[in-house]
């Protein structure tokens, strides 16, 4: 799980069966202490793969969008909340935006990518080797950086990365005043992995967004992909959403399966799209 | 739930706030200090393992 803080932006990420939205009360009371009122608000995640284990209000997506708008200022009046399906009923993508303007702010666009079944010799990097236990959960955190190929979706990145016991990585990676994350679980059977980064629409070359995609899919090789991509200020762009297909077609052999689109008033649109190997 | 305990679709959230005088606050929610974070974080079942931060924001690897 991560949590990144902007001077006026709070991101939380979080897996499991963590509480997530109760942290946007005290938040926005913690925010007012220091002068500053709430401008939006977005929730999302995908579905659960045991949603039978999750507590209220995540038995539902209605239950969860009934909690977040009664933690809701009322001035954030331009609401949605939508469902976005895929081809595969078990893997939709679930949206809730609250904002007080219409218009979108101007703001970076935001990758999502859930990976599960990963390739199991590649998700051995995430085990920690039998001996190790007396290196320390950093250490061992690098080591998995450095031997999974992750270090190299963004040379330019600093890095902080955790080794979980007895398997398992987080990390975040710190470029300037852009973010990234990677989480990962690799027991097979129930093998996971996601990435989220930032990028724009004029990024190119290594750092155009379907290289740096396509660089993170590589790590783990998974039998299914699903990339949510939210365009603000700058608007949608078709363009990246073929080239990101293009890509993970040609330099992964990965077929997109489905892609949806959605407006949702103040927040901009959402993308969802979702691969699986062309053999599949 | 798995024998682990896994639940791997993470939950996001991404609030945005805005402040009457951007200028004097430009640290703004970064200047929260750890110990009401560390609150927040409690009551969403999750702990700060790992930090690191920069010029721009600051960034936590949680427990879960």
């Amino acid at each position: 799980s991560s949590l990144f803080v902007y001077p006026t932006k709070i991101i939380i990420k979080t897996c499991g069966t963590t509480q997530l939205l109760k942290s946007i009360r005290p938040m926005i009371r913690l925010a007012r202490t220091l002068g500053l009122a709430l401008h939006s608000c977005r929730y999302s995640r995908g579905s659960f793969i045991f949603p039978e284990s999750q507590p209220f209000p995540y038995t539902s997506f209605k239950d969860e969008v009934v909690y977040v708008e009664e933690n809701l200022p009322k001035s954030l009046r331009y609401r949605k909340a939508s469902v976005m399906p895929s081809t595969d009923p078990s893997r939709a993508w679930h949206v809730f935006t609250a904002s007080v303007d219409l218009v979108p702010t101007c703001e970076p666009i935001v990758f999502e990518v859930c990976m599960t079944e990963l390739d199991r010799v590649l998700a051995r990097s995430f085990f920690r080797r039998k001996g190790e236990n007396a290196k320390n959960s950093d250490a061992a955190g690098k080591e998995m950086t450095r031997l999974s190929g992750i270090n190299a979706i963004n040379p330019n990145a600093f890095i902080c990365d955790f080794a979980f016991d007895p398997c398992g990585y987080s990390m975040n990676g710190v470029d300037g005043d852009r973010y990234s994350t990677i989480h990962v679980t690799p027991e097979d059977g129930f093998s996971y992995a996601s990435f989220e980064c930032v990028g724009s629409v004029y990024d190119c070359g290594e750092d155009d967004v379907a290289e740096v995609l396509k660089r993170a899919v590589e790590v783990f090789r998974p039998g299914n992909v699903s990339i949510s991509t939210t365009y603000g200020g700058d608007g949608y762009s078709h363009e990246v959403t073929k080239r990101v297909e293009r890509v993970l077609s040609k330099k992964l052999g990965l077929k997109c399966r489905s892609r949806l689109m959605d407006e949702f008033p103040g927040s901009g649109t959402v993308v969802y799209q979702t691969f699986t190997p062309r053999r599949k | 739930m798995a024998v682990s305990g896994f639940e791997g679709f993470e939950k996001r959230l991404e609030l945005r706030f805005f402040g009457d005088d951007p200028v004097s606050n430009a640290m703004g929610l970064r200047l929260i200090d750890f110990e009401s974070l560390d609150e927040v974080l409690h009551a969403v079942q999750c702990t700060v393992v790992s930090a690191v931060a920069n010029r721009s924001f600051d960034a936590y690897v949680l427990s879960e």
